[in-house]
């Protein structure tokens, strides 16, 4: 465990808790996509299958549950809860999201290290996440301007990825270790696509102003 | 070097 590491994680936790705890708090989810959120409950349960078969350590294994507990309670809060399924934004959250997981699983049958039920279902989990966050970068681009919570949540997300990227770098210089092609190439991919939203949220910032994205 | 042990990262 490295700086870079725990702050990719925390930052990722931070995320995840911010958006749970203020969905519950203001009983609103306005400007968050339940699409993303479906991904990502998707990709933390396929991910984590080896919580039955591997243990790494207590930290690991806590992690893994609060992050797979916490996506199922955000999509249970917006899909069932009484009064916050009302202030979610259907009509703008239509990204066909059906074709994001039929591609990262074809790929997953192709691409993967081993034929394993395990590991395909790794490297699906692995190619979902690089575009889980699209359905909420299009919501975001179609509603035209960010709240408080989307903006953050969108912003520690990317974050997350950055420390990432930072820790693979350090691994390799310190531990002699690579990360493996899949994690790497879909981990740039995925802190790609956060790029575009950064410049905006920065300028937004410089300026002290609302959070406006190009229609 | 060696592969890193993917496993042991979120």
């Amino acid at each position: 465990m490295n700086i870079f590491r725990l702050a990719g994680d925390m930052t990722h936790l931070i995320s995840v808790l911010v958006l749970l705890l203020k969905i519950y708090a203001t009983k609103s989810c306005s400007g968050i996509s339940l699409k993303t959120q479906e991904l990502y409950a998707i990709v933390f349960v396929t991910r984590y299958l080896d919580l039955f078969t591997d243990f790494i350590s207590l930290y690991n294994t806590v992690m893994k549950l609060v992050f797979i507990g916490s996506s199922l309670a955000i999509v249970w809060c917006m899909r069932y809860h009484r009064v916050v399924r009302r202030s979610y934004d259907r009509e703008l959250d239509t990204f066909r999201y059906w074709i994001l997981l039929g591609v990262s699983f074809i790929l997953a049958l192709v691409l993967h290290e081993k034929f394993t039920l395990q590991e395909v279902f790794w490297a699906f989990s692995i190619y979902l996440e690089a575009v889980a966050i699209l359905p909420q970068l299009v919501l975001l681009q179609r509603s035209g301007n960010v709240d408080n919570l989307a903006g953050q949540y969108v912003f520690f997300l990317g974050a997350y990825r950055a420390f990432y990227i930072l820790n693979w770098i350090y691994r390799y210089l310190t531990e002699q270790r690579f990360t493996r092609w899949i994690s790497c190439v879909s981990g740039l991919v995925q802190t790609a696509l956060y790029a575009d939203f950064f410049y905006y949220y920065f300028i937004s910032w410089k300026n002290n102003a609302k959070l406006q994205l190009p229609a | 070097p060696k592969p890193a042990p993917s496993k042991d990262e979120l």
